[in-house]
Parts: structure tokens; C-alpha cells; sequence
């Protein structure tokens, strides 16, 4: 049996739904 | 000495690789241009499932652009499909089945033991390794909200036009025509011609679809009862509305085929096991007025039994069904001022809202409880439909 205390893991940050859509915009406006 | 390797057949782990360069196409293949007609026959919510399995090996390889990038494209694809198709009841359904079904995912395989209590010894291996994303549980929480709200959005814009003619102005019981009021001829807007005209029946076949579209793409039970119950709210409020303002449906007969035609909602709920939705009471104002119309209008009695029946209208909405109320022929009589005024006294202590209409496009706030899956990633088949061929099962 494995006891082995898991690694903690790595907060990924995330931007916000409305700061997503906004990256997405710019992307979108960029691409030709 | 003769040694005989054995080879072990490679044993799927539950998860999906690919190369970055193929995340557009994914994203493309298995969200924005998918039809959900394609998955037919196949597990509920698989999108959620096969993209569940890339972050998985992405979060496997401690690759944490990968997952990021996989993780945005996957929204900003939802987001664009959904702003496409935002009158397709279907296509809303199913990206809202899918992302709660990605969103509960991320929490049945986050590690967090609070998700795990239901997981099987396999499933436990298929939890995430190295990240934590809670972050992105927020967004993908907030972008379900989104979708429900686009869902019931549609869902109301089918039903709304039928309710004034199916709930108040159609005739089902037999013989109930001949007792209309008389000297009010029906709206030529929603009866003469029968093009507007709505039957009970129309609303319910409505709602069956409605009921089949999201119990075949696997929506949560929890979520499809919500739905219901807001679809309930706004049956009731816009029909009550349309009472309040309207003198040829304020009679005893219209209270009569109202209260009928309630009580069938009432059994097509049970029917689908969805009485404990809320949706019922929700309908309780319209109820009341029913009963309001049907209740004899005379003695201080009868204002007594008023008051103590219809607890779910305001005292402004009784006066108002009173006052518009028709009795329908020369032997029913008008209700009195002096009976309104005995009803107004008796409510006079009440807290009422002060607007006379109900507000039908008020939303209740909508929940998506945890809903763990049974489903073990490694049985998920991937049909070759999908055209993921690319994708390298780990």
C-alpha cells in the first residue's frame, strides 16, 4: 500500500469569461 | 536457456494526446462545427468526456500552456457556437449538458477529496496530476450560467406566443361555450381566424420536446427540473397578467377551463417525475385566480372564504379580478362595490407588492450541484464520426 502524500498541485491562473472574450476579439481582429 | 517475453498490451489510461499544432483543429472537429445529431448512439456529453481526456494528458506531461490554451480555445469555441445558433433550443441544450459535464469533470478528477467520495479505485488514477484549476471551474460555472439563461431565453420565445390562447381562451371541456359571457366577442386577434389560436395541447407537445431534447443529451435531472419550473413561472405569470387586464376572460368559465387546463400541467409534471421541481407551485397565483372566478361573490362569507383561498394573489389583483369580473348572463349578478370594499377591508393589514402585474421575464437564480459520472474515462470509445483520428490514446 502507497501512503505517499500527493504533491500539491499548481494553481493554473485563468482570465475571466469577459476578459477571455476580450482576447478572443482582439485575436479574431488581428487575424487577416 | 529459452526466455519467452511476454509483451503486455498497452492498456488505455484514459487519456488523449495530440500535437499543438492539431488544437484548432480539435477545437474545430468537436466544438464549433459538430452537430450533435453526429453523437447519436453514443455516450451523453462525450465532447465533455474527449476533452476531459486531452486536458488530462496535457496536465499529464506538466504541460501548462497546453491546458491553458486548450482550455480557452474550448470556451471561446463554445462561446462562438452558441452565438450562432442562439435560437436552437438543441444546440443550446447541448453545449449546456456539455459544459456542466466538462465543469464536473474538472471537480470528480481535481484531486479534492470533497469530489472524490463517489469515485471508484479507477477513477481515483484518472485524477488530475499536476494542476489545480479551479480558476477555470469558474469560468466554465459562469459560461453554464450563460447557456442556461440562452436556453431559457428560447425556450420562452416558443412558448410565450401560446399561452394567452391555450391556457385562457381555448375551450376543451365540453359544453363550457355556451355558458361565455355574453356581449364579448373573442379576440379576432388570437380566434377568428385560427391561425394564432393554441390549444393545451401545443404547449405540452412543446414541453415533451423540450423534455426529450435535454434528457437525451444527458443535462443534469437537477438542471432540466430548474428549466421546467422557470418555463412554469413564466405560463403563470404572463397568463395572470393577461387576466388582470382583460374583461371577456374574467368570468366563471374562463376560471373553470383555467383551472382544468392547470391541473393537466399539473399531471404532465408528474408525469415526468418532475413535481418536486418547484415548477407546481410556481403556478399557484393562476391557481388562485381560477378559484377567484369560480368563488361565489355575495355574502360576507363568501369574501371570508376569498380571503382565505386566494393567499397568493395581492389584494390589488383580487379587487382588479373583481371589478373586471362578467357575470355571464342577466341571472348572475355583478359583484358589489360594498363587497369589494368588505374584501379590502379584511386584506387591509397584508404586506402586498405594490405593482398590480407580475414580472414575467423574472429569472430565479439557477444551480448546478455536483453530478459525479460513473463513467470511467478508459471505456470511452471515440467514434470515427468525429474525424479525430489524430488524437493518440494514452
Amino acid at each position: 500500500t502507497s501512503h505517499r502524500p500527493p504533491r500539491p498541485r499548481v494553481l493554473l491562473k485563468a482570465p475571466t469569461l469577459a476578459e477571455m472574450e476580450e482576447m478572443n476579439i482582439s485575436e479574431e481582429e488581428e487575424s487577416p | 536457456r529459452q526466455v519467452t517475453v511476454q509483451r503486455k498490451e498497452k492498456d488505455f489510461q484514459g487519456m488523449l494526446e495530440y500535437s499543438k499544432e492539431d488544437e484548432p483543429l480539435l477545437v474545430r472537429n468537436l466544438v464549433t462545427d459538430l452537430k450533435p445529431q453526429a453523437l447519436s448512439g453514443t455516450v451523453p456529453c462525450l465532447p465533455a468526456y474527449i476533452l476531459y481526456m486531452c486536458i488530462r494528458h496535457a496536465d499529464y506531461v506538466n504541460d501548462d500552456l497546453k491546458v491553458h490554451s486548450l482550455l480557452t480555445s474550448t470556451i471561446n469555441g463554445i462561446k462562438k457556437v452558441l452565438k450562432k445558433h442562439n435560437d436552437d433550443f438543441e444546440m443550446t441544450s447541448f453545449w449546456l449538458s456539455n459544459t456542466c459535464r466538462l465543469l464536473h469533470c474538472l471537480k470528480q478528477y481535481s484531486g479534492d477529496e470533497g469530489f472524490m467520495t463517489q469515485n471508484t479505485p479507477k477513477q481515483n488514477e484518472h485524477c488530475l496530476k499536476n494542476f489545480d484549476l479551479t480558476e477555470y471551474r469558474q469560468v466554465l460555472s459562469d459560461l453554464s450560467i450563460q447557456i442556461y439563461q440562452q436556453l431559457i431565453k428560447i425556450a420562452e420565445g416558443m412558448l410565450q406566443p401560446m399561452i394567452v390562447s391555450a391556457m385562457l381562451e381555448n375551450e376543451s371541456i365540453q359544453g363550457l361555450s355556451g355558458v361565455k359571457p355574453t356581449g364579448y366577442r373573442k379576440r379576432s386577434s388570437s380566434m377568428v381566424d385560427g391561425d394564432n389560436s393554441y390549444s393545451l395541447d401545443a404547449i405540452v407537445r412543446q414541453m415533451n420536446s423540450f423534455h426529450s431534447v435535454m434528457c437525451d443529451q444527458g443535462l443534469d435531472p437537477e438542471i432540466i427540473q430548474q428549466v421546467f419550473k422557470q418555463l412554469f413561472y413564466m405560463i403563470n405569470a404572463v397568463a395572470l397578467n393577461n387576466l388582470l387586464l382583460r374583461k371577456d376572460v374574467c368570468s366563471w368559465s374562463t376560471g373553470m377551463q383555467l383551472r382544468y387546463n392547470i391541473s393537466q400541467l399539473e399531471e404532465w409534471l408528474r408525469g415526468k417525475n418532475l413535481h418536486q421541481s418547484g415548477a407546481a407551485e410556481t403556478m399557484e397565483p393562476l391557481i388562485h385566480a381560477a378559484q377567484l372566478l369560480q368563488l361565489k361573490k355575495k355574502t360576507p362569507e363568501d369574501a371570508e372564504a376569498i380571503c382565505t383561498l386566494c393567499t397568493s394573489l395581492s389584494t390589488q389583483q383580487i379587487v382588479k379580478i373583481l371589478n373586471l369580473y362578467t357575470p355571464l348572463n342577466e341571472f348572475e349578478e355583478r359583484v358589489t362595490v360594498a363587497f369589494i370594499r368588505t374584501i379590502q377591508a379584511q386584506l387591509q393589514d397584508r404586506n402586498d407588492p405594490q405593482q398590480l402585474l407580475l414580472d414575467f421575464k423574472h429569472m430565479f437564480p439557477v444551480l448546478f450541484p455536483f453530478n459525479p459520472s460513473s463513467l470511467t474515462m478508459d471505456s470511452i470509445h471515440i467514434p470515427a464520426a468525429l474525424n479525430l483520428e489524430f488524437l493518440n490514446e494514452v
